[in-house]
């Protein structure tokens, strides 16, 4: 099955 | 004092459309070059990140950058009072605690103004990297907002599978399954009704059906959107505001993450 991401792995606080 | 005054104002009635079922709240960043807005749903899986240039306005003071802190909801109640063919003016002092909406319609016969309270929210800003696409994919903003929502009738999630002979939408569950293909257009004469893909390399990711959905609603701002997709990177999808002319007035990105084999 399909696992849904975050964007927290991708994208960064500046 | 931060003043904006927008002519067409349907324009601030459709970008409001497209963000408020996705965010709750949201801080408008205003400076010299126009307002923006940048946020992410609760759950983080979304970001939107918009941009309305202060060129757009018929005329936009900005005394001092600001961020106006909004509950999305309440404001886009407020544009609803508004008519499309309104001229909206925004205003709101430096230190202010409220916002300030002027509606005026074009005989100036009718000027309603609505003031809101502002919100201290924590303007976290997100570094969205600069990213070289594998593949782009450019087609008109009714066909990706149809398919959106026939594949949605099959599956919560869709197969976007980018090749150089175009690119296909999958969709499966329960009911069955399902298959959409465009192909890259021909010589189309009329730019906006085409389907281009420019591809560097073949991607195929799956992503979320019920969020591109929410994406869509932003169609009435563009003819036409673009999909980004490099394998295992967020999803972006953009909506070009450009002026009848065709000089960019801003734009709607929304960044979608992935759905990856656990």
């Amino acid at each position: 099955t399909k696992v849904q991401k975050t964007l927290d792995t991708f994208f960064f606080f500046d | 004092m931060f003043e904006a005054r927008l002519v067409e104002g349907s324009l601030l009635k459709k970008v409001m459309e497209s963000i408020k079922d996705l965010l709750n709240e949201a801080s408008w960043d205003c400076s010299g070059n126009g307002m923006c807005l940048q946020a992410m749903d609760s759950s983080h899986v979304a970001l939107v990140s918009l941009m309305l240039k202060s060129d757009g306005f018929e005329n936009y003071r900005c005394d001092r950058s600001i961020s106006l802190g909004i509950n999305l909801a309440s404001m886009s109640k407020i544009l609803k009072c508004a008519s499309n063919d309104d001229i909206i003016t925004i205003r709101a002092e430096d230190d202010a605690d409220a916002i300030t909406f002027m509606f005026e319609s074009p005989k100036q016969d009718r000027v309603s103004d609505y003031e809101m309270k502002l919100m201290n929210l924590d303007t976290e800003h997100l570094g969205i990297p600069d990213t070289e696409y594998a593949c782009v994919i450019k087609m008109p903003s009714g066909e990706f907002s149809r398919i959106c929502r026939d594949l949605s009738v099959l599956g919560d999630s869709v197969i976007i599978c980018c090749t150089k002979d175009g690119v296909r939408f999958s969709a499966k569950g329960d009911l069955g399954n399902g298959n959409i293909k465009l192909a890259q257009s021909a010589n189309v004469d009329k730019e906006e009704e085409a389907v281009v893909v420019d591809m560097r390399e073949a991607v195929t990711l799956t992503f979320s059906l019920r969020y591109l959905n929410f994406f869509t609603k932003a169609a009435p701002l563009s003819s036409q959107v673009s999909l980004s997709m490099s394998e295992d990177v967020p999803l972006m999808v953009e909506y070009k505001i450009n002026d009848k002319e065709g000089d960019s007035k801003g734009y709607v990105r929304y960044y979608l993450a992935p759905k990856i084999e656990d």
